[in-house]
């Protein structure tokens, strides 16, 4: 489980072909290619072989180094890492692009979609409710207009009732 | 053989691995052939050191090639091998892994009929709160008109309160016994009038 | 085809994002 960082593997792997480069390159061979040279000038041979490798190595050692901060690599691999070890738990293959965008951006829109709907739903069960209290206030301010009505009905009777009862009385009244 | 475009990598990392390997690769093969030609050249340069030397340039030239054509063989066989595991330990994403900007193509999949759904359901509910709202209007208005009327009405009854009132501070509770009150009144009034009258008369005649 | 491939899958990456944005911004102003 304890996982070797990408960055750690890379570094160990270019190490590791350095290695067998430099073995397949070895002194021995370089000497049997420039044979003649060797025989003339063994030490320096020697001493040029040596220069060889270790400026291959350098070389290639610093073009790595520059691809890493080139493409800032480290953090790269890092993050990816980092990606990797949160998904350790998963087997199964993993969603990957279909191919068709129109597809793929649905499930990219589908939160806030949803979102919306979530939002709106709630309004308007909130507007309903409210209206549902405004129309039992309108309802029972129906009611009032009623009762209002029929009390100014009844006080309209009494005070119509009233007046014959009066013109009755002054026409009594009135009788010589 | 297909080509693995390895696409998800490159979305990734912003370029192809097999692209990254290349220009490794290239960059490689030019520091071998560079430190080759300067082998070459510190050779060539000690032999002119030499007085009397036999071996000619040409020869040494093909010593280079023999040990640089031994060399790119193995470097080609051990880059590949490098290569291999490059992109199957470094730069690839695993199978089972998703990358966070596509996270939500598993915690919400979602099909292109679903979303249309969703968005007939999300227009619905916009017209369901318009038609909320211009209900929550008329009840409102309605909630005025109601106020304007019931004051209209109170202000009737207050009217007939008013009228009994008036009565009341005459002395009498109710507004008939006000009536009858005011009818007797008005009845002592006019036989007052009819004694004066009758008064005068006397008067005029003595 | 290199490019290609570069070119889609940074399209892959980003636009996502960017249609986002406006998707949201469309949701807001319909809310307003």
């Amino acid at each position: 489980s304890s996982t070797i960082s990408r960055v750690k593997l890379l570094d160990t792997m270019v190490d590791t072909f350095l290695q067998k480069l430099v073995a397949a390159g070895s002194y021995k061979r370089f000497s049997d290619c420039y044979k003649r040279f060797y025989q003339l000038q063994p030490d320096m041979t020697q001493r040029i072989y040596d220069k060889f490798i270790t400026q291959l190595q350098a070389s290639i050692r610093e073009e790595i180094c520059e691809i890493k901060e080139e493409g800032n690599l480290e953090a790269v691999l890092n993050s990816l890492d980092k990606i990797v070890e949160e998904g350790r738990d998963r087997k199964e293959p993993a969603w990957r692009p279909s191919g068709i965008p129109e597809k793929d951006l649905c499930s990219i829109m589908a939160p806030y979609f949803l979102q919306q709907r979530d939002t709106l739903r709630h309004h308007v069960q909130k507007q309903e409710a409210k209206n549902r209290q405004l129309a039992d206030a309108i309802l029972a301010g129906r009611k009032q207009v009623e009762e209002l009505q029929l009390q100014i009905q009844a006080r309209q009777q009494a005070f119509q009732a009233l007046h014959r009862e009066q013109r009755e009385l002054l026409a009594v009244l009135r009788e010589p | 053989m297909s080509v693995d475009p390895m696409t998800y990598e490159a979305q990734f990392f912003g370029f192809t691995p097999q692209t990254c390997m290349l220009r490794i690769y290239i960059a490689f093969q030019d520091y071998l052939f560079e430190v080759m030609q300067a082998v070459e050249q510190v050779i060539l340069k000690k032999l002119d050191g030499i007085p009397g030397c036999e071996i000619s340039p040409v020869q040494i030239r093909k010593c280079t090639e023999k040990f640089l054509c031994f060399m790119k063989g193995r470097f080609d066989n051990l880059f590949g091998k490098m290569e291999e595991l490059f992109l199957q330990l470094i730069l690839r994403i695993p199978p089972h892994i998703l990358l966070p900007e596509d996270k939500c193509q598993e915690s919400h999949p979602c099909s292109e009929e679903e979303i249309q759904l969703l968005q007939q359901e999300i227009e619905q509910l916009q017209e369901k709160y318009k038609t909320e709202l211009r209900t929550r209007e008329a009840l409102l208005a309605e909630l005025e008109e109601q106020k304007i009327v019931q004051a209209k009405l109170r202000q009737t009854l207050t009217l007939f309160d008013e009228l009994e009132n008036v009565g009341r501070d005459r002395g009498t509770n109710d507004f008939r016994e006000g009536l009858v009150f005011l009818v007797q009144n008005s009845r002592k009034l006019q036989n007052i009038r009819d004694n004066v009258e009758r008064e005068s008369k006397k008067l005029k005649i003595s | 085809f290199d490019e290609i491939i570069v070119d889609l899958t940074t399209k892959r990456k980003q636009y996502p994002r960017k249609i986002l944005e406006c998707v949201i911004k469309t949701i807001k102003a319909q809310h307003e």
